[in-house]
Parts: structure tokens; sequence; C-alpha cells
């Protein structure tokens, strides 16, 4: 596993921002965010799939009141792929029987997509060998955020209770001046590392590092490893034509 | 200095002063006086929150101001939250690790 890697280095490759607004579709623009990134890296192809496609065409129905990532992933099977943002533009809202996939243009499929083992060494393995992952973690910490690596304690951020799907994009490690828990042992001061996972939220660039955010990574911070899942667009084993800068 | 619940009593000057740039910066208006002096409340309970998740934080992270600044827990949750997950994923448990990239 490689000190760091951060796929928003691969132009391209991570979309930009996007912000949900009154629509709690997190999960289908985690998703959305998903599949763009694994063609940019795979097929050096860079396209933006439709959001409210995943919205209009999933089976469960109104995913502004929530949803799940891989519904998202279901509907694109079922669909054979995904119209394109331009031809099928995000609308913040859901209309039942709204559905034209049939008569949009795919710009996109996947092949199947995969749960990640609970592990945040396996999960940062495969993010930094195979491209960006979805995540849902709790959000509670995340409303007043405005920048830095969030630790918090399972007391304070139930990992079991997660409410908010985001796209794990990258990690690497926050040198800061302090006393670190890794160096009680002595006490003199000198740089502490922080290691941690970068995150592209959906509610806009003017919220956390320009609409991302960081958590502590080797803690499980706010139950990042409970549902890592992604789409795969190549046959498995294929690695991509581009691997995670530093 | 630090701003908490406590010691806000009526509106102090830099409180209405923070509120007047939040509003500048994210381009927030209200229709009445009565939902103004509301969302400055709301606003203040907010700042003293993030305060709060900065004495918990372990981590290099900062709290404050935000575009959801003048929202309450309630509206935050209705608008940004992810409902239906929260129930857990019925029926879906583990599938494959990344050695078995074969099984889906």
């Amino acid at each position: 596993v490689p000190h760091t890697c951060d796929w928003r280095k691969v132009a391209g490759a991570i979309s930009s921002i996007r912000n949900q607004g009154n629509c709690n579709c997190c999960w289908a623009m985690a998703a959305a965010g998903n599949i763009e990134a694994l063609w940019g890296i795979n097929f050096l192809k860079f396209v933006n799939v439709s959001v409210q496609e995943l919205l209009d065409c999933g089976r469960c129905g109104n995913g502004c009141y929530g949803g799940y990532v891989w519904e998202a992933f279901l509907t694109v099977l079922n669909n054979s792929g995904v119209a394109s943002e331009r031809d099928y533009p995000f609308r913040a809202n859901f209309r039942p029987h709204r559905c034209h996939a049939k008569t949009s243009n795919k710009v996109a499929w996947i092949q199947d997509f995969i749960f990640l083992p609970d592990n945040e060494q396996r999960i940062a393995q495969y993010l930094a060998t195979y491209g960006p992952i979805t995540v849902t973690i709790n959000m509670k910490y995340l409303k007043l955020y405005q920048k830095g690596v969030i630790k918090a304690s399972p007391t304070t951020c139930d990992p079991q209770f997660v409410d908010h799907s985001v796209l794990l994009v990258g990690f690497g490690s926050d040198k800061s001046e302090g006393m670190g828990a890794e160096t009680v042992s002595s006490p003199s001061r000198h740089p502490r590392s922080t290691p941690y996972w970068i995150l592209k939220n959906s509610w806009g660039a003017q919220w956390g590092e320009e609409g991302y955010f960081r958590l502590h990574r080797g803690s499980n911070t706010c139950g990042i490893t409970k549902y890592p899942v992604t789409a795969r667009v190549q046959k498995p084993n294929v690695k991509p034509q581009l691997s995670c800068p530093p | 200095g630090s701003l908490t619940a406590q010691d806000l009593g009526p509106q102090p000057l830099e409180l209405k002063e923070a509120f007047k740039f939040f509003q500048r910066q994210f381009n927030r208006s209200y229709l009445t006086p009565e939902e103004h002096a509301r969302r400055l409340d709301i606003f203040a309970h907010n700042l003293a929150q993030a305060q709060q998740l900065q004495e918990e934080d372990f981590g290099t992270a900062e709290f404050g101001v935000t575009p959801f600044s003048d929202l309450t827990e309630e509206e935050f949750g209705q608008l940004y939250g992810h409902r239906r997950a929260a129930g857990g994923v019925p029926g879906m448990g583990r599938v494959v690790g990344p050695e078995e990239p074969e099984e889906s």
C-alpha cells in the first residue's frame, strides 16, 4: 500500500463537487462519482453520468428520501448503462413514472459491483490499485466541519449508525506539531503524523475543504468500514491504465 | 474567545456581526424579523455545538461556521441525511474480498 494516494490528481478522473440540494440523494451522487472515476482511470473516458436517472429509475422509488449505493448500481445494471448528466440533467426531485432510461443514450456501464472487507488496510490497497470506492458513514461531525482530519471515538460517532454515503478518493498523512499518541513515551515535541482518508461529499464546494473532508484512517472513524462498495467496469483482476498518484 | 451557549445571554454584538457575515458569505436572507431572530438563535446554538465538537475531536479537524449554520439538526437531517440506511441493510451482508474478485 503506498503511503499516499490522491485520485484527484489525475486530471478529470474525479468529477466536480455536486450539491444534492433539497434531495437526500447522497447515495446516488456517491455511486455516480464512483462510476465516473472508474471510467476515467480505466478507459481515459471522462464522463458525467446522470444522477437523475438513478433517482427516477431506481426500484425503490423516491430516492430523494434516501437510498442505497448498491441500489444505484443495480439500476445501472438493469438499464445496461446510464445516460450522461447533460442528456438527463439533475432536478433534485423525484417524480414516479418519469424514468426514461430506455430512450436515453448510455455513456457508461458497469460489469458488477462488490463489497470490500471491513479492513482499512485492504480498503486502502484496493483504492490505490483499482480506484475510488463509495462508503457510508455516520455524518454527525460533518454539519459544522470546516477543515482538518476528524478523529472521533465510537462513543461520540457511533460506527454502527451510518447515514450518509460519500466517495473515498484517497488517503495520506497529516504532519502537524504536537505530542502524538505514538510519541507519548518521548515527551519532547516533534511532528505528529495523523493518517487520514480523503472523501468527496455532495454538499457543494463551499462546504469543508472545497467540498471534500478528511477522516482519521485506522480507527474505523464514524463507521467508514461498514459498507465499502464499488462498481467494477472491467473484468476481475484487470488493472486500470492509471495508478493512484501520491 | 469561544462562544458557548451558557454565556450568550441577550445576543452579544460579535454574535450579530458573525451572523451578518454568515448571511453575506452564504447569501442568506429571511422574510420576517421573527424568522431572522429564530435563525440567529439557531446560529448561536450551532456555534456552541461546533465548540463541543472541537473539544470532542481527537484529530486536527476544525469546526465552526458552515453553509448549514442556520439549520436545526432536524432540518439538516431532513435535507442532507441519508435516512433509510439508518435502519441497517436488510439481508445484504458481505459478499466478496479483493483476493476473490471472481465472486460477485
